[in-house]
């Protein structure tokens, strides 16, 4: 048992591979394994429960550090409506989470307005309005085909005008490496910078898959040149994959996990929370 | 990339006859890196290690290469191995008695939809008449986002609605299809995880009420070390044919097809390379193994 298992080599590899199979990033993992000797050896701990204590608790450090607290919660906006826009590249669970987050803030008593700005693919606006009815949640939409930047602002004038407290901005999906699909993100993102006097959206929230590898951190560095992302929204955590790129993320770019997908549901998000994330990657 | 990598590690080492165990654990570890930065599988990667390293011991270096380079060339050599095989199996197969009946299986996001249009397309390039069959009763919009999608394809969709059984929809679609001159049937079901013992149950009966001539895997190209996991759910419950990866037109080095290879070995059929309907590769062994490696 782990209360009496003493500390080996093996122990050691064990660790490393759970990090590693938990999708943490190669460099991530030598570096963190490294200071974990360093520290087994510092507290003079004795048994293997004692040396996953210092990883686990150096794991939260790693995900916290910089911040001010262990929650990092979704900033809101002085002046109705708060604007959230939400980005990512194809399949990772934006309208979902963009559903999640309007069911969370309907059931809180707000008023939440949907912009359809995914104006590409097939039945992309049809999906935001089913949710949209499910939910009683309006949504903006322009035609098929239409210019997603227009639905944008369409969104927010919207919002303002019949005063709701959130406006929430779904996208297409895009790969970061197509340079005119970051582009028209750009442009999205002017339009409601303009909207608001020069000020960003209240959150430009990054959604990553849970099962993607080391392509996330790829994800996240050129989202954020493009759109400044402000907070990660980590989807499909029910499924068997681990997340642990977002501990790189977090460590490199800066970038804090807001918001965690669990399911398929309205119900199924909930906000990150660093314990657990890292119980999980031990599970 | 590695071979800059290795090269500049062993810039001082002289070649000399034989690749000694100091030159090749050098090297060794830069491709280890390597493949795990590539999203290969931590336990593949161990022992494709282990395979390279016994053939590269004490082996004769060639004329005209340096250690580094004699390390890479065999590493090569056994990643397009690993990856390829039998060219025939990455083929997609018929029946020998129509209709063919092609099941899409895989997680949530993974381009199932997508690639139902594109397979579609790509056999009535070969003449073939092809149905798609819309599953996937769960997710808002599935249907319409098919129907739209067989539109772009010229093919028909089969659908019942969303209140049905998926398992009567691909039943009623199969024996409709033999009736009405449609050889081929492409059925597109709803995203699942593989740990879901109620929804793999569903593609269980799906299976064994249409007998499909090929059930494949759609996977994310960017699947980072899941991959093995999720291979092996979905082959231990349907006995998977083969795979299409998905999304190959990112910067994804694409390891996950290392590890459908070694653990499941079942051949890559297609690769995803982009959201328009003819945006549908064969898979190239020796492209792939480059890429991976970096
Ligand atoms: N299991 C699980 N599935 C999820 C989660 N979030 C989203 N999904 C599923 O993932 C699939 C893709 O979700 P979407 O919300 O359409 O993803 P998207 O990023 O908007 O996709 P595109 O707009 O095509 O780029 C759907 O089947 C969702 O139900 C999650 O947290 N857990
Ligand atoms: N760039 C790129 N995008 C792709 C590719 N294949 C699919 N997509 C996109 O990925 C997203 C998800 O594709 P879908 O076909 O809806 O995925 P799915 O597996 O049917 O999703 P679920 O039914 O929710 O499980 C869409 O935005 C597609 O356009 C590909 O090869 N390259
Ligand atoms: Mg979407
Ligand atoms: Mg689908």
């Amino acid at each position: 048992t782990g209360k009496s298992r003493k500390i080996d080599e093996q122990l050691y590899e064990e660790l490393e591979e759970a990090l590693i199979g938990a999708d943490l990033n190669i460099h991530t993992t030598i570096r963190i394994m490294r200071d974990l000797r360093d520290q087994v050896r510092d507290q003079d701990a004795r048994t293997a429960d004692d040396v996953k204590d210092i990883l686990r608790n150096a794991l939260v450090e790693a995900m916290v550090a910089g911040d001010e607290g262990y929650f990092s919660p979704l900033k809101q906006s002085p002046t109705a409506p708060t604007v959230y826009l939400v980005v990512g590249v194809n399949g990772v669970g934006k309208t979902t989470s963009i559903a999640k987050m309007a069911y969370r803030f309907k059931e809180a008593g707000h008023k939440v307005v949907l912009a359809a700005a995914d104006t590409f693919r097939a039945a992309a606006i049809d999906q935001i309005q089913i949710w949209g009815d499910r939910l009683g949640v309006t949504v903006v939409c322009g035609k098929e085909g239409s210019d997603p930047a227009s639905v944008v602002f369409d969104a927010i004038r919207h919002a303002r005008a019949a005063g709701a407290d959130y406006v929430i901005c779904d996208t297409a999906g895009r790969l970061h490496t197509k340079q005119n699909l970051m582009e028209e993100l750009k442009k999205i993102n002017r339009v409601i910078l303009r909207e608001r006097g020069g000020g960003p959206a209240d959150e430009t929230l990054l959604v990553l898959d849970a099962t993607t590898g080391q392509n996330a951190i790829l994800q996240a560095q050129e989202f954020k040149k493009a759109v400044d992302i402000s907070g990660i929204i980590l989807a499909k955590l029910d499924g068997t994959a681990r997340g642990g790129i977002v501990i790189t993320i977090k460590d490199e770019l800066k970038v804090p996990i807001k918001l965690i997908g669990t399911g398929e549901k309205p119900e199924d998000m909930e906000a990150f929370e660093p314990h657990t994330f890292v119980k999980g990657i031990f599970e | 990339s590695l071979s800059e990598k290795l090269q500049s590690a062993f810039a001082r080492l002289g070649g000399r006859g034989v690749l000694s165990e100091e030159v090749v654990d050098k090297a060794l570890h830069e491709v280890q890196l390597a493949l795990l930065e590539a999203d290969v599988n931590y336990r593949v990667v161990k022992g494709f290690i282990a395979r390279v390293r016994e053939r590269a011991t004490g082996s004769d270096i060639l004329k005209g290469l340096e250690p580094a380079q004699q390390v890479i060339k065999i590493v090569d050599e056994e990643l397009t191995a690993l990856l390829g095989g039998d060219d025939e199996a990455t083929k997609l197969v018929f029946a020998p008695k129509p209709p063919t009946i092609i099941m899409l299986v895989g997680l949530q996001g993974s381009g199932k939809t997508t690639h139902a249009g594109k397979l579609a397309a790509f056999v009535r390039k070969q003449g073939r008449n092809p149905i798609l069959v819309a599953c996937d009763v769960y997710r808002p919009a599935a249907i319409k986002q098919l129907e739209i999608v067989g539109e772009q394809v010229k093919t028909p969709v089969f659908t019942k609605g969303d209140q049905i059984d998926p398992v009567d929809i691909a039943q009623e679609a199969v024996a409709e299809a033999s009736t009405s001159g449609r050889d081929v049937v492409i059925i597109d079901t709803a995203g699942r995880l593989q740990i879901d013992d109620a929804l793999m149950d569903e593609l269980k009966r799906m299976k064994a009420a249409v007998k499909p001539t090929q059930i494949l895997l759609v996977l994310d190209a960017m699947t980072g070390q899941e991959a093995v996991n999720v291979a092996k759910g979905f082959t231990d419950s349907l006995d998977v044919d083969g795979f299409i990866l998905t999304k190959f037109d990112s910067d994804t080095r694409g390891g996950a097809a290392l590890s459908l290879k070694t653990i499941a070995n079942k051949p890559i059929k297609f690769i995803g390379v982009g959201e328009k309907m003819d945006a549908l590769e064969a898979f190239h062994p020796d492209r792939m193994a480059s890429r991976i490696l970096g």
